[in-house]
């Protein structure tokens, strides 16, 4: 009698939870820009035998945004999921992987993301400050003023912008525009700067320093600028031991 | 006058009886919710 064919994987199963920390922590390698997501949810998973101890998994899985940015080398599972009164972004992945000799690699993966609707927060927290367009012109002002205001009372390097990570205007009670940045070291004192800012590079990637900013500026009732900034420090580039990423793989779209 | 058996009392003989504390297997999907829900 042939065997009985395996009980379809459940999405809470020890194998679909090593599968989807596979893929999360592809996705997360493959970003560029923005955040690192966590694990929320497996949707759904299904496994096609492709022969003896070879199988193609297709995961769907829901991820949240954490407070760490691409950039930052803390582990993933120190960093905090934004909560919900935060305003929190959900990522929606389709990922494709192989798992060879129980060995996992990621194919492809397609991930879109999205704030939750403004209108939940505003029901559960009426004041609570809302995620705001990255090029929104008050956003870009406050960076602006916040990294000025930083360069020129740090006694380190001179710090550029790399990208805004995330922006959040509140109304009342007061006017507060709520902005994070990432940022990155140049070849330049912040005193150096004031002669010759042009001159000020980004350093090479074998001594890049990363950083992250946050700035608060309030606008009313009164002007309130408070920026604070920390590096990271050199980061030699570490490959995750404990993922393998096919060459075939079709990166993250 | 034809007297029609009560349709209740008809399925109630029908019904094949359940141990006590049968219930079913959850979905294997989706799984849990480690955070919250958006």
């Amino acid at each position: 009698v042939p065997a009985a064919a395996p009980a379809p994987l459940g999405c809470d199963d020890p194998e679909s939870e090593a599968a989807a920390d596979v893929a999360v922590s592809y996705i997360n390698g493959q970003s560029h820009h923005g955040y690192k997501f966590a694990l929320n949810r497996i949707e759904n998973i299904r496994v096609i035998p492709q022969g003896l101890n070879n199988d193609i998994i297709f995961l769907e899985l829901d991820l949240l945004e954490t407070s760490c940015h691409i950039l930052n080398p803390t582990p993933l599972v120190n960093c905090s999921v934004r909560s919900f009164t935060e305003h929190a972004v959900e990522g929606d992945c389709d990922v494709k992987l192989q798992k060879v000799d129980g060995v996992f690699s990621v194919l492809a993966s397609k991930c879109n993301s999205h704030a939750d609707s403004s209108e939940d927060i505003i029901q559960l927290c009426p004041d609570c400050p809302l995620l705001a367009s990255l090029n929104n012109t008050e956003v870009l002002t406050t960076v602006t003023a916040a990294l000025n205001a930083y360069n020129s009372k740090t006694a380190g390097a001179y710090l550029r912008l790399l990208e805004v990570g995330r922006a959040k205007i509140q109304y009342e009670p007061v006017h507060n525009v709520i902005v994070e940045f990432a940022v990155a070291a140049t070849n330049c004192s912040a005193e150096e700067a004031k002669d010759n800012v042009e001159a000020c590079q980004l350093l090479p990637d074998d001594q890049s320093n990363f950083g992250f900013c946050t700035a608060t500026m309030v606008t009313r009732p009164s002007q309130d600028l408070r920026a604070d900034c920390k590096l990271y420090g050199h980061q030699v580039p570490t490959p995750d031991p404990g993922v393998t990423y096919s060459q075939a793989g079709q990166g993250t779209s | 006058s034809v007297a029609k058996r009560a349709v209740a009392e008809a399925a109630q003989h029908d019904k094949v009886p359940r141990p006590v504390g049968f219930l079913p297997p959850p979905p294997p999907c989706p799984g849990k919710i480690r955070h919250f829900k958006i």
